[in-house]
């Protein structure tokens, strides 16, 4: 997955993340894809779950998958989340769950929660970090004022760190795909630079929906695992998702 | 000539908005999850739609996993197992898994699983 919350030079957040799913869960050769991806991209929907006819929150997700990998609650925040790998891995939250430890929560019903009924960017960064959870992820958070944008690199039990949006430091985005931020990335998985190289190329200047759409349709942030590309505007409350395909030639992952 | 090696990195694409070509494969319908319903039945006019695509994607799962464990004790493990697991998870979660369970016909063991498949996954 990639992820990225970047500022405008007029102070707009901006929220844009390619959803790849799939791994190593069957290669159709014949197609050359991942046959679970594959299957999930005719599940995508987007989805506006409302109370007393007014809108909670709107996601986008995979038809009966209940917790949230992509939302937005409008003018207020928006949250994305990406795979980290641990080797205190969800594995043992699921050991400590059946063995009737239940103090953590599922990472996707945190998410779920979240966007539901925190009502602040700062309440949801607090309920993203503190959280005990089952599983390690990556929480990427954008808010509606300058600044607010961070990266929330969780253990099960802690929040490692927080990087966040600085634009004395001329930091104008933060950008995950699946590695901690000051390790490099896996030789054969690096889609950080690529992607931090056309965010740079692309400028705070011309930031905008289109040019974030344009970073995520770039090879290898787009590849074979790619099943959808959601952008988000939190000062509109708008999100839009489109399912992608990667013609050949193009990286598994 | 850096897109056919690996990893095919393109150089930075430009105009690909508003979305079409080759790696637009389509957009993405909306639909209303009514939080003012039982949770058993927010999900249900979704699962109506979606259902034949769900039990496609579980049955490619089931697959690959029989592929694993020929014997197909893997999935009577999910179908026994995991549905215990479904009344141990938070509300309104439990309560809105068995209900796309019931909408869909997909046995609830494997509704479960595809919900919490983020930890299973890291195994």
């Amino acid at each position: 997955c990639t992820s990225v919350v970047a500022e405008d030079s007029k102070g707009n957040l901006l929220h844009g993340r390619n959803l790849d799913f799939g791994l190593f869960l069957g290669w159709d050769v014949k197609n050359k894809s991942w046959t679970i991806s594959e299957k999930l991209k005719p599940l995508v929907v987007n989805l506006d779950f409302k109370k007393n006819n007014q809108t909670v929150f709107k996601s986008t997700n995979f038809a009966g998958y209940v917790g949230m990998l992509t939302g937005i609650k409008p003018h207020m925040f928006t949250l994305t989340m990406n795979e980290r790998f641990s080797l205190d891995g969800g594995y043992i939250g699921i050991l400590e769950w059946i063995l009737g430890q239940r103090d953590g929560m599922w990472m996707s019903f945190l998410t779920r929660t979240v966007l539901e009924k925190a009502n602040s960017y700062e309440e949801a960064k607090k309920l993203l970090a503190e959280t005990k959870l089952l599983a390690p992820a990556y929480f990427i958070l954008g808010g509606n004022q300058t600044g607010q944008g961070c990266i929330i690199t969780r253990s099960r039990t802690l929040s490692i760190d927080v990087l966040e949006i600085d634009p004395k430091l001329d930091r104008w985005y933060v950008l995950e795909t699946n590695y901690d931020h000051w390790k490099e990335p896996f030789f054969l998985d690096d889609r950080r630079t690529p992607a931090m190289r056309c965010m740079n190329q692309t400028t705070q200047t011309n930031i905008s929906v289109s040019t974030l759409y344009d970073m995520l349709s770039t090879k290898p942030m787009l590849n074979k695992l790619t099943t959808y590309t959601t952008l988000m505007q939190v000062s509109e409350g708008k999100l839009e998702s489109y399912i992608r395909d990667c013609p050949n030639p193009c990286m598994p992952w | 000539v850096s897109q056919f090696v690996p990893p095919f990195t393109e150089d930075c694409r430009t105009d690909m908005y508003p979305p079409s070509g080759p790696t637009f494969r389509g957009a993405v319908r909306w639909y209303t999850v009514d939080l003012d319903l039982p949770p058993s039945k927010r999900w249900a006019p979704l699962i109506a739609e979606r259902k034949n695509d769900l039990v496609s994607m579980i049955q490619a799962i089931k697959d690959m996993a029989n592929a694993f464990v020929p014997s197909g004790r893997l999935i009577e493990l999910v179908d026994i197992a995991l549905p215990l697991m479904a009344d141990t998870l938070p509300s309104p979660f439990s309560e809105e898994i068995k209900g796309i369970a019931d909408a869909s016909g997909v046995p609830l063991g494997e509704v479960v699983l595809f919900n919490i498949f983020y930890e299973v996954f890291t195994v």
